[in-house]
């Protein structure tokens, strides 16, 4: 039983290499491999124990409204179109009324390119002309949630990267005219990062939950070569639930994240 | 930063006059903490402080009144000779050239296709786009849009497969005397094979004098795995980096140049059109280097 066998210090090795290279980070990967070392836990199965710890417990989701109001941000490119098309079709699977804003109302074809996740998805969509102010869609299209009775609001917006202060007091407006639109919304803001991600993801993070309030993440593209060790120094730091993972490019490929797979995924 | 690790490190080796194999080690030791902070892959961080071990264990050093800055500046040149020099010219020799861009999903390709659409036109080039990208919604007319804001003519490569799609916009290309066709594809991840194969042979059907990786420049170690199977598929001429606006440390691209020798061409520096650059190194290797 391998799980339980003594690691030898070339393991120990392996393993350092093998968080390092995930993008654990050298800190973390260091602190873990010696803290283990250092109170005897040195066995494969304890290791993952010790791993698992990071996660806090999870908070149950702010779902209970109606409309329940999803906003999705991150930086340019990380899936939150796609994984808004993946969530709508979710709920559409409930049984929910979905309703879907469109607030990148910048990037070429962003508009077209959500139009068609959601008409796959069974959803509906609030959009404007492009080059309209983002808070203007988000309020419309809350008001529009509550007034036609929709259970699920999810508002998609323009990638942005954290250093940019125009685009991020413009998230903060966004934020702001979403409460006046319904005072108890967002109830859930959910950061999309993409799982190859270096270091750059804390600063992403941080900035990111400071202007937008975060309360949770979703990793994407975990079917590829990258294994989101990234998100053992965002939990570490800043204890956001991860709520979902993206693994591929289609409806279907969206999976609630799951500590202990993604532990074993990480490990060599 | 590795500035500030760097005036720690040349603290440290002040005032010996002469610098021991243990003063190097843990000089190294803090090296390699700051270089995998910035994002470069760990098998390469170990090659370039190899190299830089050996220069610090040579005369030039061991002379030397001021080890510690010696060394700092020993790994300063050690990254900088892995970036390469002044970024050379794109290979537009044959009418039509075609400039291939490739990559992982979302890491800026096709607004990158509209950049270095914009870039060679003011150079007076002849330019057209293309997209053999039938699987994310509305890409082709993202792509469209773009070329409309740069003026130039978009072909919509007929076809079932992305190979003919691109052979199919080659030869509208050849009819209207363009000069650059610049391809456009479907962001893929390199453990798929199907796409892997399929990027392969698009290459080997319009035989494309750039093909270049675009490569999103936050991103970790992961960009040592990516950058060496797009280059064993699609034998690569150089990579563009983007996102650079994020502040980002982009030891990625020092993880690409050692590993592959692909030079870097260009960075993308924001979303607008406008927002693109040739590589500088030696910025680079500042970023890097904190
Ligand atoms: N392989 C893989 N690709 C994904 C995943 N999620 C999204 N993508 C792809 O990533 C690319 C970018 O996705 P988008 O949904 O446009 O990303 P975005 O964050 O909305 O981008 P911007 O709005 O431009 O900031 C697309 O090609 C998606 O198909 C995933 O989990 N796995
Ligand atoms: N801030 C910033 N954003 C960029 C840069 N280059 C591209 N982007 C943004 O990154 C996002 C993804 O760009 P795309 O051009 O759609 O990426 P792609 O590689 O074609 O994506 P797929 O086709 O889905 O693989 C968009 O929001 C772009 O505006 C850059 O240099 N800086
Ligand atoms: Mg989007
Ligand atoms: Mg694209």
């Amino acid at each position: 039983n391998r799980a339980g066998e003594k690691l030898t210090d070339s393991e120990w090795q392996d393993i350092e290499d093998a968080l390092i290279m995930a993008d654990c980070g050298p800190e973390l990967s260091i602190n873990i491999v010696n803290k283990c070392k250092k109170e005897r836990q040195d066995n494969l199965h304890q290791l993952k124990e010790h791993m698992l710890n990071v996660f806090p417990e999870v908070k149950s989701l702010n779902d209970d409204k109606k409309p329940f109001v999803l906003l999705v941000v991150g930086v340019n490119g990380t899936g939150k179109t796609t994984t808004i098309g993946k969530l709508a079709t979710m709920y559409r699977q409930q049984g929910k009324k979905v309703l879907v804003g469109a607030a990148d109302t910048f990037r070429a074809a962003a508009v077209e390119q959500l139009s068609v996740w959601v008409t796959r998805a069974g959803a509906d969509i609030v959009k404007q002309a492009e080059g309209s102010d983002p808070a203007a869609v988000s309020f419309d299209t809350i008001q529009r949630g509550i007034s036609r009775d929709y259970d699920v609001v999810i508002i998609d917006t323009a990638g942005r990267v954290q250093t940019d202060t125009s685009l991020m007091n413009e998230l903060a407006k966004v934020h702001r005219v979403i409460q006046k639109a319904m005072p108890s919304a967002p109830h859930e803001v959910w950061h999309v990062v993409d799982a190859g991600t270096g270091q750059n993801a804390i600063n992403q993070v941080e900035k990111f939950k400071e202007i937008a309030h975060t309360t949770g993440l979703i990793v994407t593209k975990l079917d590829g070569t990258a294994k989101g060790g990234i998100v053992l120094q965002l939990t570490h730091r800043f204890a956001i639930p991860i709520r979902y993972i993206g693994v591929g490019e289609t409806l279907e490929d969206l999976l609630p994240f799951d500590a202990s797979n993604f532990v074993d995924e990480l490990l060599p | 930063t590795l500035t500030q690790k760097f005036s720690a490190i040349s603290d440290r080796l002040r005032g010996s006059a002469r610098i021991t194999e243990a003063d190097l080690d843990a000089t190294l030791r803090d090296m390699r903490m700051a270089l995998l902070e910035a994002d470069v892959a760990l098998p390469v961080v170990r090659k370039l402080l190899d190299e830089v071990r050996e220069r610090g264990l040579g005369e030039e050093v061991a002379k030397s009144l001021k080890p510690g800055q010696l060394i700092v500046k020993i790994l300063h040149d050690v990254l900088s000779d892995t970036l390469g020099g002044e970024p050379k010219p794109l290979d537009l020799q044959k009418i039509p050239s075609v400039i291939l861009l490739c990559g992982l999903q979302g890491a800026g390709k096709t607004t990158t296709a509209g950049k270095l659409a914009r870039f060679l036109t003011q150079q007076g080039k002849k330019v057209a786009l293309t997209s053999v990208d039938s699987t994310r919604p509305a890409a082709r007319e993202q792509l469209e849009i773009l070329a409309r804001q740069v003026n130039v003519p978009y072909f919509a490569g007929r076809g079932k497969r992305a190979d003919q799609m691109a052979t199919d916009a080659l030869n509208q290309a050849k009819k209207d005397g363009i000069h650059v066709l610049i391809l456009d594809t479907a962001g893929r991840q390199t453990v798929d094979d199907d796409l892997m194969a399929e990027i392969n042979k698009v290459q080997r059907k319009v035989q494309a004098s750039e093909r270049l990786l675009v490569l999103d420049s936050m991103m970790g170690q992961a960009a040592l795995e990516i950058a060496e199977s797009f280059h064993e598929n699609v034998r690569l001429s150089g990579c563009i980096l983007t996102k650079t606006d994020a502040d980002v440390r982009g030891g990625a691209a020092i993880s690409v140049a050692q590993s592959t020798g692909v030079p870097l061409r260009f960075v993308g520096t924001g979303e607008k059109l406008e927002a693109f650059e040739f590589f500088d190194p030696q910025r680079m290797a500042g970023r890097v280097l904190g």
